[in-house]
């Protein structure tokens, strides 16, 4: 039974790719197949992943947009879907074409549920589905929130990190009960934590207090291996699997998923 | 003559609030009438310097779209504007009604030069503007190329920073040649350099050769005071003026503004 998540939270670089690409490579190198899908127009999980864009017949884009040419093709989601480095771990690639759709989305005709719709196929092919978002809480990740089963929240140790909460847990309601009933939130997981800092701490406190029972305990580090590793075009695990990065994604992996794996 | 500027950057989570804020101070603590203008619908250089969201009457998201309420006044800016902590710094706040100025303008008339027509009135009253943007490039950002005199581009010293930099020049110059013809790239600043880190030196230098002599010499290393000072409601000069951040904001504040102290 395949599921889906999001990975979402409006606050920008808050670890959001970087927790969708680790996620994703902690499950194929466990087995799964996996399909990692970019709603971002940054494509900053297409490039993480080492996949170039200037390359790409087709993307996210097209799937969201181009109903002529889905009408002359049976399978759109497996013509736009793309090896990544990693064994077991497929890529439906953004490139900047994607900023364009949700202007080209507004007047459609279920707009929000226009990422569902594509993704279905892929419901029966992939054990797990992550879905990267960009930071904003437009249409773009409104459809990622109508396609997935379950949402997973990063936040940044730090003071703004917790301002734009209410205003996430609002829109995730508002889809549960319009869109996508059955909508959960997995989890909140606590990046780039420096335990050296009070900061983080008194950060990490509230982040628990507000979601209790909620907070993973797998806790990621700040740590410049996570950072290095894209511009190599590979996931921490591939990149330093010793590192403290790599071991915490492993660590989180293990505690989101676990289960899964029985 | 009042300089407008605007801190943009569609990557989440490089320093725009933080640039803004402590840039806004810096003129402010020198003599300089400045206003520090949020449309970010995060609302975080509102919550920075400390300024309650639930107190406000009316916020930027009246300005840009209650064409009802502006008839009613004479001075919808002066209206909307409050003081915050610091000296000679005001402030037109933002709240997360925000959120839906895109979806309001996207079909009014100039939509994309609403802001620069309510940020008129305040060309007069105020040495200095700087616009806090969001980490997109939708209208709400397009509304601050256009209502800018100049653009000040934070970018952090890590791999995914690079990727957006060329869809960004590019929005830059559709606005120049469509909008605002007189626009100008004011610089590039380099933030959260970690000089220990491989990384952050060689994404330093690629900007350097990416943006040849308009990179500012002043470098925001990374300072775990900044990431302080805003749950203070405070910028970092008033928070820890002898703190490594605060000092580097200062000599960006007089690399950037100087010869406008003359
Ligand atoms: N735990 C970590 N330690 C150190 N660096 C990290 C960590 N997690 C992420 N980074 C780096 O911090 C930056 C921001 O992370 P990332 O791009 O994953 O955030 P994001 O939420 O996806 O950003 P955006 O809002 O722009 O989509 C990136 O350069 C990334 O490599
Ligand atoms: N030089 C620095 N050293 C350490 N922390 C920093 C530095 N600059 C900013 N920060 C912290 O990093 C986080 C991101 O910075 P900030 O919010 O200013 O970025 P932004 O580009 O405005 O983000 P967004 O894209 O969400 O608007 C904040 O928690 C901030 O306090
Ligand atoms: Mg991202
Ligand atoms: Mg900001």
């Amino acid at each position: 039974m395949t599921e889906a998540y999001a990975i979402v939270n409006q606050k920008g670089g808050v670890g959001k790719t970087t927790t969708a690409i680790n996620l994703a490579a902690g499950a194929a190198r466990a087995g799964q197949r996996v399909l990692l899908v970019d709603v971002d127009p940054q494509g900053n999980a297409t490039s993480g992943l080492g996949v170039e864009r200037g390359k790409l017949d087709r993307c996210m884009y097209d799937l969201l947009t181009d109903d002529e040419w889905k009408e002359t093709t049976d399978d759109p989601l497996g013509d736009v879907v793309v090896p990544t480095s990693v064994e077991g771990l497929w890529l439906v690639p953004a490139t900047i074409e994607l900023a364009g759709a949700e202007l080209s989305l507004a007047a459609a005709i279920a707009r929000e549920t226009k990422l569902q719709q594509v993704l279905e196929p892929g419901r029966g092919r992939y054990d797990l589905i992550i879905i990267d978002t960009a930071p904003s809480l437009g249409l773009l990740t409104i459809n990622s929130l109508a396609a997935a089963d379950a949402v997973i929240i990063p936040i940044q140790c730090e003071y703004y990190a917790l301002e734009g909460l209410s205003q996430l847990l609002r829109v995730i309601k508002l889809v549960q009960g319009q869109i996508n009933q059955h909508l959960r939130i997995a989890g909140v997981v606590l990046t780039m934590f420096d335990g050296r800092t009070n900061l983080a701490r008194e950060v990490a406190e509230e982040v628990v207090a507000h979601f209790p029972g909620r907070v993973y305990k797998s806790v990621i580090p700040r740590n410049v291996r996570l950072a290095e590793a894209p511009s190599h075009g590979l996931p921490v695990v591939a990149y330093d699997r010793s590192s403290t990065g790599a071991r915490a994604y492993q660590s989180l992996y293990e505690e989101v998923f676990g289960d899964a794996q029985a």
